[in-house]
């Protein structure tokens, strides 16, 4: 029944019942649904269409304008973080040879120094990729592979060196000052290089992905997100509430297990996508 | 808290001399939010939330001198109800060898749950398990979960040639298995999406050639709306036999546990509490649905 219908209580839980579906998450849902509806006690929402587009618009005012991977000359350092599972390792698989197309020079640094094959699963596809990648044994410290990495970055005049950090829960404590750890190496042994913190989120993720982005913000500063599996029928909804209230500029989006599966975010397409 | 939510409600109602249904709409409004709030689905809230309402409009809170604790009751009560009864684990029996299918999304633990159950059944059960890599795509899957097997002592195959199919790889492991005396065999798949053709195809291969006994949607519990979805099809594709949720050492409130429950029927048989293969616990309804109410 799309198009100029009546809005009536049918029509409105409809599109209550998208919004929530798409994980947008409650307050978000609730605040847009108290809008609708005063907006059509008013009269000033008077069909489906009408609705769809204040939606839409608001998301879109929410999203902002879409933002590229900031890269500056010399050696730029993107340090990918996040929990669990949710895609770091494939996307620097993905960020690196998408890079290295473009003409940078570009080195890996397989700090996932934990998890069982952590290190081997970034140096098969740096090897996959024809990509440099600096590693140790599992087990070390991941300070001590992202200092060596530096000192590799800076002597072999490389652009962008992409460091890859084991998964971890925002809830552990020491886990968190491990990464704060490394960010300060990064810091003091590449002052003059440009830093970007990019946290990876699941779009399979419900309303946690908010207190992730919140937790790793704060934490880490978090300079650009990446929403990976929007392959999958999730919507990936929490991204608008995440961009509201942290004002984080989504990146990349990842959209399947292969080295090309990345596209640049672009929000009228991901709104788009919400209403279908 | 939800309780101390309601509780405010009822206090502001004290006054009325008597409980109306609107004033039950009030407080069912209040759990409907929470219940949200944990990522339990859309629908799922909403007929969970009649079956609360019928309840709610009975004596036991519509004449209670404490109808906030009441209703909290009846939602907790439901809750731990739906959420099925307490796990005995994986319960292996004969003929061997016993065959279990690890199944799931992309990321959602797998792999580290074949290996925390292999250590289970063999430091609790005295059992003697085989794990089988069949996840031949992932970069390094193979060596991850033989870095597993060789941390917990357990026995592996895996792909060496690098041209085994899954299902081949499984049927060499069954033979293997059934030669030399494995009485429980742990099969790790790839991720996969419930929507991709193929990857669901394989696995209905696998079931269809080597019966396994039990075959186990890996859940993460930070996942949200779709959790439905997931599990329906791969419910309805495979016929799983349980759940196992990870990551339940995180902060999320785990809401699927409830949506995966309603919509298969099918058992929630274990739970992920960490990355160490100790980290693996039984499924107690009552401290999830605590959780999930928040
Ligand atoms: N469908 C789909 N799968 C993805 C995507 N990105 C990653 N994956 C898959 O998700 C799984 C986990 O990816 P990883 O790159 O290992 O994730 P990770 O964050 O590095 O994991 P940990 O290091 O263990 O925390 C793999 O099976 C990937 O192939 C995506 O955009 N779409
Ligand atoms: N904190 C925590 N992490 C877990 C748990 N279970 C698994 N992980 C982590 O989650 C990440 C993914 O685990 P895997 O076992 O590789 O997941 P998978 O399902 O096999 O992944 P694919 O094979 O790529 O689909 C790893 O970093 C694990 O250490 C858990 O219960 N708690
Ligand atoms: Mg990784
Ligand atoms: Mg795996």
């Amino acid at each position: 029944f799309r198009g100029k219908t009546e809005l009536g209580e049918e029509e409105i839980e409809e599109i209550e019942e998208i919004l929530f579906q798409s994980d947008l998450g409650t307050q978000m849902v609730i605040s847009i649904m108290d809008k609708v509806r005063d907006g059509v006690k008013k009269g000033e929402i008077k069909t489906y269409e009408d609705l769809e587009k204040l939606v839409k618009e608001d998301f879109l005012r929410i999203l902002g304008e879409k933002k590229t991977l900031e890269l500056k000359d010399g050696l730029n350092v993107i340090l990918v973080i996040g929990v669990n599972g949710t895609g770091k390792t494939t996307f620097i698989a993905k960020l690196s040879k998408r890079l290295k197309k473009q003409g940078k020079k570009v080195l890996i640094a397989a700090a996932d120094t934990f998890r069982a094959a952590g290190v081997k699963q970034m140096v098969v596809w740096a090897e996959r990729l024809n990509i440099p990648v600096v590693a140790q044994q599992e087990g070390a410290d991941p300070s001590s592979v992202v200092f060596d990495a530096i000192s590799s970055a800076k002597a072999r005049g490389i652009d962008v060196l992409i460091v890859d950090t084991a998964g971890r829960l925002h809830t552990k404590k020491n886990l968190m000052e491990e990464l704060k750890k490394i960010k300060r190496v990064i810091m003091k042994n590449a002052p003059s290089a440009h830093l970007e913190v990019l946290l990876t989120l699941d779009a399979t993720t419900g309303q946690n992905a908010l207190i992730q982005a919140k937790n790793f913000h704060e934490n880490l500063g978090v300079t650009g997100l990446v929403i990976n599996k929007l392959d999958s029928t999730s919507r990936g909804g929490h991204i608008i509430t995440i961009k509201n209230e942290l004002n984080i500029p989504i990146i990349f989006i990842g959209t399947g297990e292969t080295e090309d599966d990345l596209e640049e975010f672009n929000p009228e397409k991901f709104v788009e996508e919400l209403f279908k | 808290s939800l309780s101390q939510k309601l509780q405010r409600i009822f206090d502001k109602l004290k006054r009325k001399a008597k409980l109306t249904e609107k004033d039950i709409d009030l407080v069912l409004k209040e759990i409907r939010v929470a219940l949200l709030e944990a990522d339990v689905n859309y629908k799922v809230v909403r007929v969970f939330i009649s079956r609360v309402k019928e309840k709610a409009l009975g004596k036991e809170v519509m004449e209670s001198f404490t109808p906030a604790q009441q209703i909290i009751k009846i939602v907790r009560d439901e809750l731990v109800y739906l959420l099925g009864e307490t796990s005995k684990g994986i319960i292996i029996k004969e003929p061997y060898p016993f065959l279990i299918l690890m199944v799931g999304l992309q990321g959602s633990g797998k792999t580290t749950t074949c290996g925390k159950l292999a250590n289970f059944l063999k430091k609790e059960k005295g059992k003697r398990p085989l794990l089988v890599g069949l996840d031949v795509k992932r970069p390094a899957a193979s060596r991850q979960l033989a870095i597993i097997a060789e941390k917990i002592g357990v026995s592996y195959v895996i792909d060496e040639s690098g041209n085994a199919t899954p299902v081949e790889l499984l049927g060499k492991a069954l033979k293997k298995a059934e030669k030399e005396g494995y009485d429980v065999v742990i099969g790790d798949t790839a991720g996969r999406l419930q929507i991709d053709e193929d990857m669901m195809s394989e696995l209905e291969e696998m079931e269809r050639k080597y019966k396994p006994r039990e075959i186990l949607l890996v859940i993460d519990a930070m996942i949200g709306q779709e959790a439905v979805n997931v599990a329906k099809t791969f419910n309805e594709r495979l016929g799983i036999t349980g759940f196992i949720l990870t990551k339940m050492d995180g902060d999320a409130r785990g809401g699927a546990a409830l949506s995966i429950r309603e919509i298969t029927g099918k058992p929630i048989k274990l739970i992920g509490t960490g990355e160490k293969l100790e980290d693996l616990e039984f499924f107690y309804p009552d401290r999830i649905a605590s959780r999930i109410l928040g």
